[in-house]
Formats: C-alpha cells, sequence, structure tokens
C-alpha cells in the first residue's frame, strides 16, 4: 500500500498570470510527481496540489523564490488517511 | 448489515460492502429495483447500474452516475445514500415517488470499480481506471476524458502518466464504452448527471470549445434553481456555469458526449468541499452532502419531467 506520510497538499491562489505561469511550469515537472487535486484554471481559482515529501523543499523553494505565496492546506495526508481508515474500522466494529 | 435500514450511510464503504447494499436493496424491493450489468471493467468487474421503475416499458430516464473518479469517495458514498431514499420516497409517495410515476431512474453507484478497488487496496489517492498503457509503465486513464467530444483536445494530456491522460482513442476504457451503448440502446434518457468531488460546483456543457450550447441560457437558469435548492438546507456555496467558463477547458468529458447524443439536461456536480480536506471529505459529511445535492437532483429531474422533448 502507498503511503503518504509527509505529503503535503498546498493551495495557491494564483494573482498574476506570471503566478499561473509558474504553476504550469509546475505541472509539467514529472519528476516532482506532483498531484494537483485542483489544476490551475484562472486567476482567483484556488490551486491545490499534493507535494511528496521527497519534493515539497524543492517545490516551497520554487513558489518562494517566485514570489507566489501558498498556504498549507493539509499537513500531513497520511494523519488523514489513517483516522479515515479509524473511522471506517469503527463503523464496521459497530456493524 | 441485515438490512438497508441497517446499512452505515455515514461511513465509507468498501466496494464489496457496496455491492452488498445494492443486492439488499434490490431484494427489499423487487417490485421497484432491478440490477442491470451493463458490461465489465478492464480488471473484469461487474459495471452494476441500478433502475428504478414503476413499469411501462422503455420510458424517459434519468441517469446519476458517482465515481467514475476513483478517489472522489463521497460521491459513491452519497450514491448509496441516493438509491435508499429513491425507495424510501417511493414508499412514502413523496419527493422523486411523482417522477417515477411517468420516468425510470438509472443509478451506477461504482461507476469505475477498478480504481475504487485500488484506492482501498493500494493508493488512495487513486483517480483513473486501472487499464495498461502499451509503450508506459504508467497505468489508468482518466474517465472523464475517454469519451468522443473533442477527444484528445487540449485540455487532456496524451501522456499515460498524467492524472488527465485521455486513452489512446475515444471510449477505450470499457468503463466508458459501457455507458455509451447503454445510452445509445436505450435512446430515451432524458437527462444526464455525473458526479465528482470536490469545489462544490454545477456546470453544463461545453469543456472542450468556449462555443455556448443551443441551451445555455435553459441550462444556466436550472441551473441557478438547482444550486439555490441545494444552498437552502445547509448554506452551501456552489458556484455554476459552463465547464470551460467555470473551470478549465477538459475535452473528453462525459456530459460533453451526452449533450452532443441530444440529452439536453446534461450536467456535472463537483461536491464538497472546497478545499478543507479536499477529496479526504470526513464521513461525518456524507449524509449532509448527499441531502444537499439531493435536492438539486429533484430540482433537475422535475424540470425534465415538466419540460419533456
Amino acid at each position: 500500500t502507498e503511503t503518504f506520510v509527509g505529503h503535503q497538499v498546498l493551495r495557491v491562489v494564483p494573482t498574476s498570470h506570471e503566478e499561473l505561469q509558474r504553476l504550469q511550469e509546475l505541472q509539467g515537472l514529472e519528476h516532482l510527481k506532483l498531484d494537483f487535486w485542483l489544476a490551475p484554471r484562472g486567476l482567483g481559482s484556488p490551486v491545490d496540489i499534493r507535494v511528496p515529501f521527497p519534493s515539497l523543499q524543492a517545490v516551497k523553494a520554487h513558489l518562494e523564490a517566485n514570489g507566489v505565496s501558498y498556504s498549507i492546506m493539509i499537513e500531513d495526508v497520511q494523519e488523514l488517511l489513517d483516522e479515515e481508515q479509524r473511522e471506517m474500522m469503527r463503523s464496521s466494529r459497530r456493524l | 448489515p441485515l438490512s438497508t435500514s441497517t446499512f452505515n450511510y455515514e461511513a465509507y464503504h468498501t466496494l464489496d460492502e457496496i455491492y452488498a447494499f445494492m443486492d439488499m436493496l434490490v431484494a427489499e424491493n423487487p417490485n421497484l429495483v432491478s440490477k442491470l450489468e451493463i458490461g465489465r471493467s478492464t480488471e473484469n468487474r461487474p459495471l452494476y447500474v441500478l433502475k428504478f421503475s414503476t413499469g411501462g416499458s422503455n420510458r424517459p430516464a434519468v441517469w446519476i452516475d458517482t465515481g467514475i473518479h476513483s478517489r472522489e469517495w463521497v460521491t459513491q458514498a452519497s450514491g448509496v445514500w441516493f438509491a435508499k431514499k429513491i425507495v424510501e420516497d417511493h414508499a412514502n409517495k413523496e419527493g422523486v415517488a411523482s417522477i417515477l410515476d411517468t420516468m425510470d431512474i438509472f443509478l451506477e453507484i461504482v461507476t469505475n470499480p477498478d480504481g475504487f478497488a485500488y484506492t482501498h487496496s493500494t493508493n488512495r489517492m487513486w483517480r483513473k481506471t486501472r487499464s495498461k498503457n502499451s509503450g508506459s509503465i504508467c497505468v489508468g486513464v482518466d474517465p472523464n476524458r475517454n469519451w468522443d467530444a473533442g477527444f484528445g483536445g487540449s485540455g487532456a494530456s496524451g501522456n499515460p502518466c498524467t492524472e488527465t491522460y485521455h486513452g489512446p482513442y475515444p471510449n477505450s476504457e470499457p468503463e466508458v464504452k459501457s455507458i455509451v451503448d447503454f445510452v445509445k440502446a436505450h435512446g430515451n434518457i432524458k437527462a444526464f448527471v455525473s458526479i465528482h468531488s470536490y469545489s462544490q460546483l454545477l456546470l453544463y456543457p461545453y469543456g472542450y470549445t468556449t462555443t455556448p450550447v443551443p441551451d445555455q441560457q435553459e441550462l444556466h437558469e436550472l441551473s441557478a434553481k438547482a444550486v439555490a435548492a441545494l444552498s437552502s438546507l445547509y448554506g452551501t456555496n456552489y458556484e455554476y456555469g459552463s465547464i470551460i467558463t467555470t473551470i478549465y477547458k477538459a475535452s473528453g468529458a462525459t456530459v460533453d458526449w451526452t449533450y452532443n447524443q441530444g440529452i439536453k439536461y446534461s450536467f456535472t456536480f463537483e461536491l464538497r468541499d472546497t478545499g478543507r480536506y479536499g477529496f479526504l471529505l470526513p464521513a461525518t459529511q456524507i449524509v449532509p452532502t448527499a441531502e444537499e445535492t439531493w435536492l438539486a437532483l429533484k430540482v433537475i429531474m422535475e424540470h425534465a419531467r415538466d419540460n419533456m422533448y
């Protein structure tokens, strides 16, 4: 089973075409294995990116170097998945 | 669970549990619900569609599918809740009971069973089908880019390693081809709703071109009514509009193909949330999400019933 320990979901709300372009550049960098939960769609629309732990530093550096502000939507994806699994187990036990 | 009354709608379930739910619902309601197998997935899982009908032959129909993107778990869970709701409304002679007097409802709860099983067994973040791509180590095709409507255009990827890979040719995915064949064979579907998550949107065609659909005004007005009904329950805010103007260009999308088949009332939902949890929406939000979405679906179904074409 694939684990997502340390994966984070970053949210970027592009406010300029340059920022939108930076995000589209990121989409093309396959080696970073980024998973765009919400793809770039226009100025003011949020872009959500699940970033694997090994790529986290590079992506944040890229965004910061280009002055693109971002927020961390999910601190650790695996923690949410573990909670989801616990909830499913509880539900099955109740059953 | 012993019956669909003791089934836990406030939890996420495995593929087997959902299939067992379907069989229970059919067994409990033999005069209303039947289970059709419209095809087999890449990994040879059955593609089940629940048919809700009070009689007649080839009646005008509504199609609802959930789970075409396997990681969007709140959609399959909502589909389970919708199935029980249709049965309850019919028994209580309320809600959609009046629709079932003249129309049938088809509901495909797990539209991408291979991907859904894979999210439980191996990778919770899996979105696509599980078909093998010759010449590539990457697996899967985006089933919402594989339809024969603007297929292969920008707004999808030709790279099998991306999440929006459109596949080698239109309808290459059996999960898509099975619906295509069913819709063509039935020939009397009047409304088609494909349900995704997340970002709280109600979308209508087109996604592959900026050309407005001929019925744009009616679909926009209907969307406004549907979203108003949805928001009335818990205040959940939705945006609405055509795919290409509201989100981005998407080629090969389901509802573009269904609209081009003549199914005027073709819609895509993007359910909760707007980005606190995304695809990992807590199970506590399943029922409220399903309840509010149902109000919007009812507006669309009633409009289709009252504006037969």
